[in-house]
């Protein structure tokens, strides 16, 4: 099934 | 001292009905250079990045650099109370608890002011490489926000595909499918504002929720264009160009089939 991704694994906290 | 002073007030308006669907509380970033946000959603699956240049501004003052903690429904409230044709000034102190607002209508008969609390917001800031995309894509922004609203009464996910001919929309769900092509303008074709330009280094094929893309389309008055960039497996950034101050970006994560 298709998996929503969440934004913090491809961007890391600054 | 921050003061910023924009006299199309209605831009101000637009900007806060684009974000606040999908973000309740903000910080703006208030410097010499001009104003920022990011801000992610609740369930953080997508980033909404704001950018105004100090030059966009009439006026623009900012002794020291500030963030504002905004409820974005209450500014989009307090927003309510202007004109339309108003003049709009941002101002706050160094170390604010308040953003003063002031309304000006056009012939000076009418001023008003507002004051909005501001509030301590704990938020995770997120570093995004500037990279390049294998796919950009410019399109009609009403465009974009018709084939979003179409398809997301057929189905919840947009299987967004872009080749150099053209990009594909296409949604199934109980009642069926659908799919709607948008193919690049020849040069002869119009205005530019009415074109469809894709540049491309490889073919992209992504996922995405058309339930976050409907948010990001709150942002169509803002422009007539609207950018999509896409590479394989990262987030697509919706980015809408505004005229002569800057852009509000927003970045989705895909959905990956596992």
């Amino acid at each position: 099934a298709m998996q929503q991704k969440r934004l913090d694994s491809f961007f890391k906290p600054s | 001292m921050f003061e910023a002073r924009l006299t199309e007030g209605s831009l101000l308006k637009k900007i806060i009905e684009a974000i606040k669907d999908l973000v309740q509380e903000a910080n703006v970033d208030c410097s010499e250079e001009g104003l920022t946000m990011q801000a992610m959603d609740a369930s953080h699956v997508s980033l909404c990045s704001l950018n105004m240049r100090h030059g966009g501004f009439d006026h623009y003052r900012c002794d020291r650099s500030i963030s504002l903690g905004l409820n974005l429904a209450n500014l989009g409230k307090i927003l309510k109370c202007a004109g339309n044709d108003d003049v709009v000034t941002l101002k706050a102190e160094d170390e604010p608890d308040t953003l003063t607002l002031m309304f000006e209508s056009p012939n000076q008969e009418r001023i008003s002011d507002f004051e909005l609390k501001l509030m301590d917001i704990e938020t995770e800031h997120l570093g995004i490489p500037n990279e390049e995309y294998k796919c950009t894509i410019s399109m009609p922004s009403g465009e974009f926000q018709r084939i979003v609203r179409d398809l997301a009464v057929i189905g919840e996910t947009c299987i967004i595909t872009c080749t150099k001919e053209g990009v594909k929309f296409s949604v199934s769900g109980d009642l069926g499918n659908g799919n709607v092509t948008v193919r690049q303008s020849s040069a002869a074709d119009g205005d530019e504002k009415d074109q469809v330009k894709i540049q491309m280094e490889e073919p992209v094929t992504l996922n995405f929720a058309l339930r976050y893309l409907g948010f990001f389309t709150k942002a169509t008055p803002l422009g007539s264009t609207v950018k999509l960039h896409m590479s394989p497996d990262v987030p697509i950034v919706v980015e809408y160009p505004i005229d002569g101050i800057g852009s509000i970006s927003y970045f989705l994560a895909p959905k990956i089939d596992e």
